[in-house]
């Protein structure tokens, strides 16, 4: 779903270059869990940032659906990412003015789907991370791991084909943490690609393959290596 | 250092009433770093707010440094937290236009320490927390656990009597947390009174009091209680 060759990020901050990304080769398939696992600031958010269209690369060459990424209009990305990518963002990126019902329900009405069938979709999502009950709050009013449910529910309900998800867990308890990453399992089992960054070691248990990331070096290594 | 008694917090949500803490006695000692775990939801956070003065409660009375704070103004609250509270928040509370090294002086300044002195304390705190070299960045060009132990070095900074931190590892990998709760430890050591929330049961080992808050209510256990 997703092919990086030679990829890299560098942003300029003053007089200093920061490597966010080192050139990396990548592809993340259908059917698979991908784990991207490294210590802070590493280089893990904008790896998945640029799986996910968010921003462009510096170098190298990014396909997504087999379309060459790096030439798009911001346009034509945005509506990739409404059709085909769901991102949960490390700082959730909720609508402040909307409820979490209706934070969940947006992406479905910009693709224009039917009133009925979008809420019932809502509903289901909100459900299935168990904040149904406070569907009529607002984010302000919801704690930090409330938040980050509403926000995962939102990424899985246009039942995209990339699901990306930037430390998903990371304000969750142990039981929130399991039905999570049960769900991302059983998502990927069903066909889609999903890729969950993290620096918990024990997400590893749930990983088809792992890439660790250090210092802005991507590398793929065996789940075995890890204990 | 803090103390409350029938402390409760409720608040309204069209016409639901949302109880986030029910009536609790508690009190934090100097020299103790007590650790506050309990699922997502619980009431961690509006626990941690009412004893940093951050939100009224709705019942019971709160006290620090032996003030009676339900009563305050929200300038004298603001001064209190000043001069004895340091707080690390759940999304951080950075100042967007302000760098690193900005944020972390603003408390310094806010209570008139000579410019001299209060660099050279801004300095040493983004040091503990190894972000000395990142200083002129702005908090969206740092990573999420880079935000926040910006936000810790902030905390710290003025040297307050009462540290609360809620969920501060939550972005960090494995040696940051060390660092960072090994320093924390040795501040309550050293004679001011810590309180971290978290859903990690690996920072029990970290603590001297546990608490543990389900469904807002809050419960002191043993530690020998939780292996
Ligand atoms: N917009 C930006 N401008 C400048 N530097 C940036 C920007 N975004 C990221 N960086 C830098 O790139 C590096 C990698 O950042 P990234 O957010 O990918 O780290 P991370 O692995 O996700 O870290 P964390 O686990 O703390 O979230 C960091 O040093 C960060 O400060
Ligand atoms: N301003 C508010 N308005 C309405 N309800 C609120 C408000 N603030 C908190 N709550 C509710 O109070 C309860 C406790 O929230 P709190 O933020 O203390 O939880 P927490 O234990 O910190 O959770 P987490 O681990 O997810 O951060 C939650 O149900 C939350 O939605
Ligand atoms: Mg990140
Ligand atoms: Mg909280």
């Amino acid at each position: 779903i997703a092919r990086l060759t030679g990829v890299g990020k560098e942003y300029q901050v003053g007089d200093q270059t920061i490597v966010a990304l080192k050139p990396v080769d990548l592809e993340i398939n259908e059917g698979e869990l991908v784990l991207i696992i490294g210590p802070s600031g590493s280089g893990k958010t904008t790896l998945l940032s640029l799986i996910g269209c968010v921003i462009y690369p510096s170098y190298g060459e990014l396909f997504v659906n087999e379309l060459l990424v790096n030439e798009m209009s911001q346009k034509q990305l945005a509506a990739l990412r409404l059709n085909s990518i769901g991102f949960v963002f490390q700082s959730f990126n909720l609508i402040a003015p909307l409820n979490a019902f209706d934070n969940v329900l947006m992406p479905l009405q910009l693709k224009g789907i039917p009133s009925a069938i979008a809420k019932k979709k809502a509903e289901a999502a909100l459900d299935l991370v168990g904040m149904l009950d406070r569907k009529k709050s607002l984010p302000k009013q919801l704690s930090g791991g409330q938040q980050q449910r509403v926000a995962i529910a939102r990424a899985l309900v246009t039942d995209p084909k990339l699901i990306l998800c930037d430390e998903p867990t990371a304000s969750l308890d142990a039981s929130s943490i399991s039905t999570v990453m049960n769900e991302l399992v059983s998502l990927a089992r069903s066909g889609k690609g999903v890729c969950v960054v993290t620096h918990d070691p024990r997400l590893i248990a749930y990983a088809d393959r792992v890439i660790k990331v250090d210092g802005g070096q991507a590398t793929e290594i065996s789940k075995e290596g890890l204990t």
